[in-house]
């Protein structure tokens, strides 16, 4: 654990957190992907199986509890996101603008999983898949921003807290390939691929939002 | 990446 480390995921934590608040404050789900908030929820199912496997033999440290406490935050803030828009604020919920086909992504994902992979065991795979299908999730929600042209303030705080999370974790590997020789070619590119997507988005928040005005495309 | 891949991260 490192500074990088923890900073990334207090900010993927906040990301959260302003997601909801906005859904509650607003009481309004319009501007969000329903797409990509399901293809989140498939990330973290599909990469924290090992919640159900036995905890017994392991060495039980201070990181691992960490660890465990911020997957059940994840798979379960993600699950009640989606009972948000689909049920309690479904009337506020517009699929006309959120029209990304996310079969392709899935099937492009398991594809790439199924090829390259560390090792050839279902968790093995699933876990790759979620990585594969983390770095592309946004898409849908990108997508819908470019339809509709504009978001709420608070929102591209989420998106930007989302995305920024992620550029932390290539300085977190920087820093673990120096001090530990940690190497993970698959998490590496796909975090960057993560983190490229961003970029456009990230250039008008700063353009935009940072000085005040409306979050607009150009 | 050693033999025991271990999965630390989120």
């Amino acid at each position: 654990m490192n500074v990088f480390r923890i900073s990334a995921d207090l900010l993927h934590l906040l990301s959260i957190f302003i997601l909801l608040l906005k859904m509650q404050k607003t009481r309004s789900v319009a501007g969000i992907s329903f797409k990509t908030q399901l293809l989140y929820t498939i990330v973290f199912i599909a990469r924290y199986l090992d919640l159900f496997e036995s905890h017994a033999e392991k060495s039980f440290e201070l990181v691992t509890l960490y660890n465990i406490v911020m997957k059940i935050i994840f798979i379960s803030s993600s699950v009640y996101t989606l009972y948000l828009m689909k049920k309690k604020f479904r009337a506020t919920y517009d699929p006309n603008t959120d029209t990304f086909r996310i079969e392709y992504l899935l099937a492009l994902c398991l594809f790439l999983a199924l090829m390259f992979n560390y090792r050839f065991t279902v968790m093995e795979v699933l876990w790759t898949f979620s990585i594969y299908l983390e770095a592309v999730a946004i898409l849908p929600q990108l997508f819908m921003l470019s339809r509709t042209g504009e978001a709420e303030t608070i929102t591209t705080h989420y998106l930007f807290a989302l995305g920024f999370y992620r550029a932390i974790y290539l300085l977190n590997w920087i820093w673990r390939f120096h001090m530990e020789d940690y190497v993970d070619w698959i998490v590496w590119i796909s975090g960057a691929v993560q983190t490229a997507l961003y970029s456009d988005f990230f250039y008008i928040y700063y353009k935009k939002v940072l000085h005040g005005e409306k979050f607009v495309l150009p | 990446r050693d033999e025991k891949n271990v999965k630390d991260e989120l």
